[in-house]
């Protein structure tokens, strides 16, 4: 599980201050499935990178399980993050010199891991895109490009997936595959997942919604929204 | 208006060949919006490209008015975008090195047009972004990225507005606001407005709908969709 104790991440100083996050206390259950709503620049994606040890908070603890994060150095929460993590980041951050299949097993060979080539064409199946292994990037759609990060995320089989819209450039069928594939991950592999979206067809699929505005957790709803 | 004449675009040869668009024939008329759907990696983006002349087409030919744009060198073809046309990338392409302010006053900047730093500020706050002209796009979150291009393609006032899925990263709040704007162009300013989307919502926004599949024109619907 991960917990939130009174985290606050600011940016600037003085009259160009922001307060992405404004002591948000918050725990996110493991093996559940938990959505982050709020309005655009509300501090959702900033969330994400905190809990997820991309970005650490200006003050409050950020728990991984029982692992304080502020405890580890760079080295350890990149190792940590290879190991039990998975990130689709909002602009999906693919590599653009590497093909998609090889983008997909990055994390792989980050990770010092064997990498079943077999596996890799699997993950891009089940994201629909078998027949662009090959294609890099910039030779893809943007909603291929979204699901290319999205196998990679997964690849590694991750305790805990963090996904920022992970919907947000798909059309509503190709959104309905993704989310449930995670919703699987979650059922039956007892996975941890933590969206963000914009979309309440996609939070539907959540265990759970938390709503933010101006940095602050404002609102959570338990059970299904549909 | 813009009228599309059996347009092809092929990529790629033998097994690796991808065509985008596949024989498309499509009036789009002036002073109305039309909106395009269809599933990821179906041809949207292609299509918006080869009708702003930002892609040629590999057959047909596409009319910008009573124009053929197969007809006009690349730089003709870039001061006619300059002058006549405004685009919304589907990943925003701002440049990373310039200030919010600086991103919507570079297509002025560019057409050697007279920069009025009050407009430029305007265009800001009609997008909710009064307080951060300052900032620069890494210290934006995703949304807030979206909606500088935004601005920075309806600065120039432009005669047609391409834009490709303009609020895919917005929350429903936040795209309301901006298709209300789009709506206002169209209807007291007589733009011509070409959107992308996957939103139904967004969709019912427009005069009428055209479906693309695999390249090729599906299905259009005309009159409110809401
Ligand atoms: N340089 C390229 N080489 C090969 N294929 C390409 C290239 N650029 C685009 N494509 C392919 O052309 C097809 C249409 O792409 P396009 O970007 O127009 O899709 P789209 O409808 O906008 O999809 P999305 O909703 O995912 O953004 C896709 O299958 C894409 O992979
Ligand atoms: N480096 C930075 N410097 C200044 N402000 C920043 C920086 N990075 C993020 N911010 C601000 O922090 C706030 C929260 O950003 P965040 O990216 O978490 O929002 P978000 O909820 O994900 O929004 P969206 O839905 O638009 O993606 C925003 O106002 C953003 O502009
Ligand atoms: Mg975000
Ligand atoms: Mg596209």
């Amino acid at each position: 599980a991960i917990r939130f104790d009174d985290v606050s991440r600011v940016y600037g100083r003085g009259r160009k201050q922001v307060r992405a996050l404004d002591g948000v206390s918050l725990p996110i259950p493991a093996g559940r499935w938990t959505a982050i709503m709020g309005p655009s620049g509300s501090g959702k994606s900033t969330l994400l990178h905190c809990a997820a040890g991309l970005d650490r908070p200006t003050s409050g603890r950020v728990f991984l399980g029982d692992d304080d994060l502020a405890a580890f150095n760079e080295t350890q929460l990149t190792k940590l993050r290879r190991k039990r993590l998975g990130f689709v980041f909002q602009s999906f951050n693919l590599i653009g010199s590497l093909t998609a299949e090889q983008n997909v097993s990055l994390p792989l060979r980050l990770d010092g891991r064997h990498i079943d080539r077999e596996e890799v064409r699997d993950a891009l199946a089940t994201v629909g895109l078998a027949d662009r292994a090959k294609h890099r990037p910039a030779q893809l759609s943007g909603g291929q490009q979204q699901r290319v990060a999205i196998a990679r995320a997964l690849i590694t089989r991750p305790e805990v997936l963090f996904a920022d819209e992970p919907t947000g450039a798909l059309d509503l069928r190709t959104a309905r595959e993704i989310l449930g594939l995670l919703r699987t991950a979650v059922d039956s592999l007892g996975r941890t997942v933590v969206m963000v979206t914009h979309d309440p067809a996609a939070a539907s699929y959540a265990d759970s919604v938390v709503f933010l505005a101006d940095g602050r957790v404002v609102d959570q709803l338990d059970g299904a929204l549909a």
